[in-house]
Formats: C-alpha cells, sequence, structure tokens
C-alpha cells in the first residue's frame, strides 16, 4: 500500500459517497446516469466475488462490502425510490455495445481462463469504460450539475490516482499487472476531456455547460 | 515475466 494507492482508494469512495448524498439530499437523480450505475454495480460484483474465496486484509473487506453496497444502494434510489426524476429519455446510451465487446475481450485476453478469473478481467475491462453512458448523458444535454462533476472528478481522478501505485509498484516492487494497466490508461483518458472542463469551469465557479 | 493480478487492489 502506497500513497497512491490509498488516496486513489479515498479518492473512489468519496465519488460513491458524493453520488448517494446528491440524490438522497435532493431527492433527485436528475442528470444521472442509471446505465453508468448499472454498470458499475456489475462491476464491483463481477471483481469482489472473491470475497467468498480468499480474505486479503480487513481493508480490503470492508472498502468491497462499502463500494457493493453503495452500488447497489445507488442503483436502487434511481430506479426504485426516485424513479420520478430518473431522466430515461436522455439515458440512451447502448450498453449491450460495451457488454457484449467486454464480455468477448475478456474470455480472449486473461491472466487464467478460469471462471472467477474471467470475471476478475471483465470486471476490470467494463469499469474502464462503464462511464461513458454518463459522458454521453451529459452531451447530450450540453450541461451537468456542479454536484455531478465533483462525483466525475473524484471517480476520474481514483483511476488516474491507481495509475501512479502502477508506476510506484513497479520501480519499487517490480510488480506490473499489464491487463490492469492498460484498462486503467483508456478509463483515465476518456476522462481527460472532463477533466479539462472541470478545470477551466467547475472550479472558476462556472456551471459545466457545453457549447450548442 | 507473466505477473498474476494483485488480489488486494480494488
Amino acid at each position: 500500500m502506497n500513497i497512491f494507492r490509498l488516496t486513489g482508494d479515498l479518492s473512489h469512495l468519496a465519488a460513491i459517497i458524493i453520488l448517494l448524498l446528491k440524490i438522497w439530499k435532493s431527492r433527485s437523480c436528475a442528470g444521472i446516469s442509471g446505465k453508468s450505475q448499472i454498470l458499475f454495480a456489475l462491476v464491483f460484483t463481477t471483481r469482489y466475488l472473491d470475497l467468498f474465496t480468499s480474505f486479503i486484509s480487513l481493508y480490503n473487506t470492508c472498502m468491497k462490502l462499502i463500494y457493493i453496497g453503495c452500488a447497489y444502494a445507488t442503483v436502487y434510489l434511481i430506479y426504485a425510490k426516485f424513479r420520478a426524476t430518473y431522466d430515461g429519455n436522455h439515458d440512451s446510451f447502448r450498453v449491450e455495445f460495451l457488454v457484449v465487446p467486454v464480455g468477448g475481450l475478456s474470455v480472449l485476453i486473461n491472466h487464467d481462463f478460469s471462471p472467477l478469473e474471467i470475471l476478475w478481467t471483465f470486471s476490470i475491462y467494463l469499469e474502464s469504460v462503464a462511464i461513458l453512458p454518463q459522458l454521453f448523458m451529459i452531451s447530450k444535454t450540453g450541461e451537468a450539475e456542479t454536484i455531478t462533476t465533483h462525483y466525475l472528478f473524484c471517480l476520474g481522478l481514483y483511476r488516474a490516482l491507481y495509475l501512479f501505485n502502477w508506476i510506484w509498484r513497479f520501480y519499487f516492487e517490480g510488480f506490473f499487472d499489464m491487463i490492469a494497466i492498460v484498462a486503467g490508461v483508456v478509463q483515465t483518458v476518456l476522462y481527460c476531456d472532463f477533466f479539462y472542463l472541470y478545470v477551466t469551469k467547475v472550479l472558476k465557479g462556472k456551471k459545466l455547460s457545453l457549447p450548442a | 515475466e507473466e505477473t498474476t493480478k494483485d488480489k488486494d487492489e480494488l
């Protein structure tokens, strides 16, 4: 565990909690892509199946349970409790275009051809693109609430910090995981455009709105 | 050299 890994995890946790609180406090999930949230719930579910097979540390187990629990709570709030506020018309990204290729790729390129390992690989690949329905929704509506941009920033920052973690681990531990690294780079690159808008607009007190 | 994944990372 190094500082990048820890801050990455905390950034991820912050993102998840920001989103939950935003929906809970405003009693609305307007502007939030339910599809992205379903994909994240699927990511955590398929990645953390090792909760049943191996114990790593109390930290590891607690974080996994919190991530999974929050992911399903978010999906519940969007599709059940505050369903009336869900903006389904703008959440029109076709997720099968992500899930099917990612499923195929995880069967073809993995560390080991076993069910748990393939599901883990699937989760890594899927996570790298799971935000696309959300970004698509923002590009469609042309704007995002400021609190939503804070959520996206923390979520993007988390994988960027993991990249630094992997650089650190390569130099100091000789460790690298090519699948996680390539997917992590893809994931971070997808946020770059957003990072730019966040820094140039949101941090200067302006609302994030895209030119028509 | 093939390194396997780290089960500790989230």
